[in-house]
This record gives structure tokens, C-alpha cells and sequence, in this order.
């Protein structure tokens, strides 16, 4: 299969409703320092289930779009400001091997936690990650992701990481 | 659970060495590099460490800790090509994977990245570099557009300019 | 004890923002970016901790962790100038700072570099970037000699060519 | 004062005696991957009396030049070949702002541990780390010193590291 393209809804710096696609048998994402590509990468992991501790946020409503707040007096964002986004999505249009198109959701809600849906209607995140495993996207083992500054290490990791990480894609 | 073990290990290990020549061969070194599995307790592989080595062309050492930060993304990379050719998830999704690399080897990985992506096995790869994305088919341009606050996309198409 | 750490925290926190909307000025953001210090404790602040906070030009946030990857190292090299700027060692070696810097802020490095480089402080920059190197006065060139399995060095002097 | 020469006789993958310079401002140093260059900095450090630990080595010896060796039958290098350097040194020539120039030596002997000289003369750490402090070079602090992929960290450093950089440097 293939990801056709990714729609993102106020989802870290990308503020308002964005298609982002179509993606090619090989893509590049390119753009100056700090203009949005590692949350690209962000957005794809986030709707593939990826926990958000690996998309450099310690909590799912840190994902949210925060854009023109003024810093209150101690210099904090406010938030919950009135006209912030309180709640975003990302959307990835997949298609299977027999041509199959599946959009998988998954929301970060009011009330800070995970909705997962597959071509509208809501699902648990363990039916979530069932239908993406028979498309060989293992969530746990995040073979196919390899985050900013962390390649080097995979090449020093240790013997018990090296098992680990086979055990976790056979 | 062995079973299942073995069969990814086996795999892992016969293809981490063609694929790490395929990216270290040079005109100086036709045949490329070596690198290769080895496991601590073969009754039992799973229980303790599968070792990677990798050894640069002309190079002696197998001592992963003594390569350079550049040889030792190219054998980070080959490792990961190596584990995802198993049961290969449908795209791959790299961040700036060539920060450590110079010219050369980042022509190199763009290359065999441009080799092995196809309809079944899609590369979305973050580069600084032209040298990389200059050889990609598409490319997705992302810029920070400062009155809205927000960051904005711009796609590409470059399949009809290059050879 | 106190004012030995006072002196040093002191000439850092005066010198940090300076430093910071040095390398983060442009032609869209004439003033910089803000970078600056914060202690926890001000009686005794050595016990404690130093907060260093860097926010690029048009970002609201003081969160150093939702920096990217390049903000990051901007905001790192001019806390180690600021650092460096209190009884300055005679020279800085840096290897490779600018991995993760896209072409403009490589030039505001290089720059930098090149506008505080004296017979009194020297720079030596480890760079794979020609937008970095270009700057330099002098080059030294490493290869590796594989007949004789040794690096090689070849030095050349700029300065001639450079406006 | 500044650093006019590098002298290093083999020194990692520096085989035999090579002089390096003279350094100019600013001056870059360029090169292939695996050529050397980040060697070059251990060097650097190394003559300036840091730790073998920052110099990617768990032991002196590791930083002497091996080889021509060939893999024994376990695949490892065999060590005190004939043939082989069993000694190491790197000496930097320093010009103090006064125009006087001072030799500082640091060898790896053949027992695998360091010995230092300066102009020649043989003294101890203690007295070589003090006459680079007169020249504001700070062994501990290393504040001059950024190794290849440590930059990042500096800006994600926590408050405690940050205050006792400052301490090492006041
Ligand atoms: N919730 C959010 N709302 C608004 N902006 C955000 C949010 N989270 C992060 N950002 C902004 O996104 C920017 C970082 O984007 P990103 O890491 O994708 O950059 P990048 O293009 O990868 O840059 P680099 O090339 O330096 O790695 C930061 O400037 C940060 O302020
Ligand atoms: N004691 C030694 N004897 C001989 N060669 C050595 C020794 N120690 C390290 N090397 C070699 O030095 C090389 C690494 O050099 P170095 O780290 O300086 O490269 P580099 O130019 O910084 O490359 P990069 O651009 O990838 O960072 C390795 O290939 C390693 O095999
Ligand atoms: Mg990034
Ligand atoms: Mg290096």
C-alpha cells in the first residue's frame, strides 16, 4: 500500500484545516529551520498511534495549535485563550495494494485524550492498531520512522536493543 | 516465539551485507564494505544481543565505537534498510538521516533511496541538503508564513525534469 | 566563592541577548530573536539552577524543547559565545556545529565567526558545508591516504581570494 | 596567545610524525567522512590534558596509530605488532600574546600512561594544567572544546548542568 496523503487540523504548527500530499515513491521534505518538517513527521507518527512522549511533547494537548496568544505575565502562554483551538486531528489517506482507499483519524479531544476512527467511525486504538499490523505498520517497533538526530544511535545501540527491536517486528 | 525470531534474524543478517556494499561501493572500493551479524548465545539468540558490525571499505577495525560520525550513520542506515526489508512497513519515514554525511555518501543513500522506492515502498525523507533532494521525485516544501502563524505547504512534482 | 560565580553569571546574562540577536537577525526580522537567563534562586544561585531561555525571531514560546532541531543549535552556539566571552579561552574548536543549520543560518554562524575571529581568538571549525567553509581564511585539508592507511593534511590560506 | 602548530606522531589515524597549521583567525577544517578531522580535534584536546573518555577511547593505547595489522583468526587487531607504533604524542606550539612561544607535549608511553612536557622539560599534570590556566585554557571546563554532536544539547541542558559550567569557569 501507500500513503496517499495526510490532512492535519491545527495540529502543532499547522494552524487551520491542511492537505499535505500527494506523496511519491520518494518524497523530500525540504524548508528552512523551524518552518514545520519535523511536525510533519510529527503528524504521520501521531496518526499512526505513536506515542506523543516520541513527538517531543510531554502531553497530547501540547499538540495542539498554539499560534497568536500573548504571553500573560509571567511569560506563559495562555492557554485555553479564547478563539485557540482546543482540539486537533490528523487524517491518513491510505491506499492498499488492491486499491482500497482507508482514511485513518486519529483526535486529540477537550478533554486531552486519543480518538481513533477508520473511515469516520470510532474504534478502539487496540482495532486501530490490529488494521494497520495486516498493513505491516508495526505501532510498538516504529521500524519505519526515524526521527531527527536519532540514526547514529541505532548503529551504537546495544546488543539487548538490537534483539529487542527484532523481536518486536517478528 | 523462536520460530518467529529466527526467520526475522536469519533475514536481517543475510541481507545487512549486500545492502551495505550496495551503499559504500566507490570507484576506490568496487566491492564496498562488510558488515555483518554475529549472536552471543546461538541456542538461545533471542535472550541475549545480536552485535552489528560494519566495516568501511579500507578500513580495518570492526569496532563500531572507533567510526566516524558520517560511517557511522551509513551503517546505522544499512541496518535499518536491512530490518525493515522484513516484512517491509508500505513507507518509510526519514529526518534528516544525512546531517553527518558529506557529499559523496549523501549521493550515495539518495541513490539507493531513488533505487528501492516504488509503488509498494514509499520514502518520505527531511533533507537540508540539494545534493539529496535534487533526486527525489517530488518534493514537499514547507515554509512558516509569519502573518498566520502557521506553518504552509507548497508540493512539487519534479518526475519530469530529471533523467 | 559567590562572587567569582556572580561575576561569571553576571557577564553571561548581560552578554547572551547581544549574542543571540546577532546570529538571529535577517532582512524580515531586523531586531533578532530574545535569549536570556533566568535563576531559580538569587541568593544563592550557584545552588540552584541557571534557566537559559532563547525564543527565535517571531516565535511566542519560551519552550526550549519545541525549538527544531536548527532553532536549537542557534540558541546552543550563542549561549557557548556568551559562555566563552568571559575570559575567553585564546581559541574555540567546534566540530561539525552546523549539522542541523540550513543554508541561512550557516551563513550567520560563519559570519559570526568570521566578524569575531582575532589574533586573540582563534576559531577552528570542523564543517562538511561549503556555505560555512567559504568563509574561513585558511583551509585545512584532511584526506585519507590509503596506501600508507594514514590521514593526510594539506593546508590553504584564503585570505588572498576572500572580499 | 594563539595556537600556531599541531606537531603529531601517530596519533590515532595519523600515522608517523605530521605537522598540522599553521592556523590562521579562522580557519576550517574540511574533509571526507572517516578522513580524520574529528581526530584532529581529539588531538587537540588531548595535547590540552582532557580526559581519554571525551576522545571516543576507553584507554590511552586505543589512541595509538594501528595499521597495517591484519585481523588475527578472531578478527581482532593484533596488538604490539611488530612493526607497530607502541607509543603516541601530539605537541601543540602556542604563541602567548608577549610573542613567546611554548612547546606543551603530551606523549601515551608504552606502559599507557600520559606524560607531559613543556618546552621539553618533563613536569607534572598539575604543573601543566596550571600554566594553561594562566592562558584561560580550562581543562576541566573544556568551555572552548564542542565535540562532534554535542552542540544541541548545550541549549537542552538542565539548570543544574548550566550552573556548574558557569562554576567551572568563574
Ligand atoms: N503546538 C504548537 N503550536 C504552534 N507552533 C508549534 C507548536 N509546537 C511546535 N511549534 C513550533 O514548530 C516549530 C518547530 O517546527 P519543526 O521542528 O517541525 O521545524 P523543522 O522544520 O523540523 O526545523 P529544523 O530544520 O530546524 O529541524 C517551532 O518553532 C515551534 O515553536
Ligand atoms: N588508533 C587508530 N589508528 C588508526 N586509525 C584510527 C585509530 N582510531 C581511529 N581511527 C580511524 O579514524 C577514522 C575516524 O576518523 P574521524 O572520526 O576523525 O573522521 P572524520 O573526518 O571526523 O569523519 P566524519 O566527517 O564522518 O565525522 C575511523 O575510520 C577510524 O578507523
Ligand atoms: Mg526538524
Ligand atoms: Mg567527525
Amino acid at each position: 500500500g501507500r500513503l496517499v496523503e495526510l490532512e492535519v487540523e491545527n495540529f502543532k504548527s499547522y494552524r487551520g484545516r491542511q492537505v499535505i500530499g500527494p506523496f511519491h515513491n520518494f518524497t523530500s521534505v525540504i524548508g528552512p529551520n523551524g518552518s514545520g518538517k519535523s511536525n510533519l513527521m510529527d503528524a504521520i507518527s501521531f496518526v499512526l498511534g505513536v506515542k506523543s512522549a516520541q513527538l517531543r511533547s510531554s502531553q497530547l494537548k501540547e499538540l495542539i495549535y498554539r499560534g497568536g496568544t500573548d504571553l500573560d505575565a509571567d511569560g506563559n502562554d495562555e492557554e485555553a485563550h479564547s478563539g485557540s483551538p482546543n482540539r486537533t486531528y490528523v487524517c491518513a489517506v491510505y491506499e492498499s495494494s488492491d486499491k482500497i482507499v482507508t482514511r485513518f483519524t486519529r483526535a486529540v479531544t477537550e478533554a486531552g485524550s486519543s480518538e481513533y476512527r477508520i473511515n469516520g467511525k470510532s474504534v478502539t486504538f487496540a482495532k486501530y492498531s490490529t488494521v494497520l499490523e495486516k498493513e505491516n505498520i508495526l505501532i510498538k517497533a516504529k521500524n519505519f520512522l526515524v526521527f531527527q538526530g536519532d540514526v547514529e544511535a541505532v548503529a551504537s545501540q546495544s546488543p539487548k536493543e538490537l534483539t529487542r527491536l527484532v523481536e518486536q517486528i517478528s | 516465539r523462536y520460530d518467529l525470531f529466527y526467520n526475522a534474524y536469519t533475514h536481517i543478517r543475510d541481507n545487512i551485507d549486500p545492502i551495505y556494499k550496495e551503499l559504500t561501493k566507490s570507484k576506490t572500493f568496487p566491492l564496498g564494505g562488510t558488515a555483518y551479524l554475529s549472536v552471543e548465545d546461538s541456542e538461545e539468540p533471542y535472550n541475549d544481543g545480536i552485535k552489528y558490525h560494519a566495516m568501511p571499505p579500507g578500513k580495518r577495525f570492526r569496532d563500531m565505537e572507533l567510526l566516524s560520525g558520517g560511517e557511522k550513520t551509513v551503517a546505522a542506515l544499512a541496518l535499518l534498510f536491512a530490518i525493515h526489508s522484513y516484512q517491509p512497513a508500505p513507507f518509510f519515514v526519514l529526518d534528516e538521516v544525512d546531517a553527518a554525511l558529506d557529499n559523496t555518501n549523501v549521493a550515495k543513500v539518495a541513490n539507493y533511496i531513488r533505487r528501492h522506492a516504488s509503488d509498494t515502498f514509499q520514502f518520505i525523507v527531511i533533507s537540508l541538503k540539494n545534493t539529496f533532494y535534487e533526486k527525489a521525485e517530488a518534493l514537499v516544501g514547507i515554509y512558516k508564513d509569519q502573518q498566520r502563524a502557521s506553518s504552509r505547504v507548497l508540493t512539487l512534482e519534479l518526475d519530469g525534469f530529471l533523467d
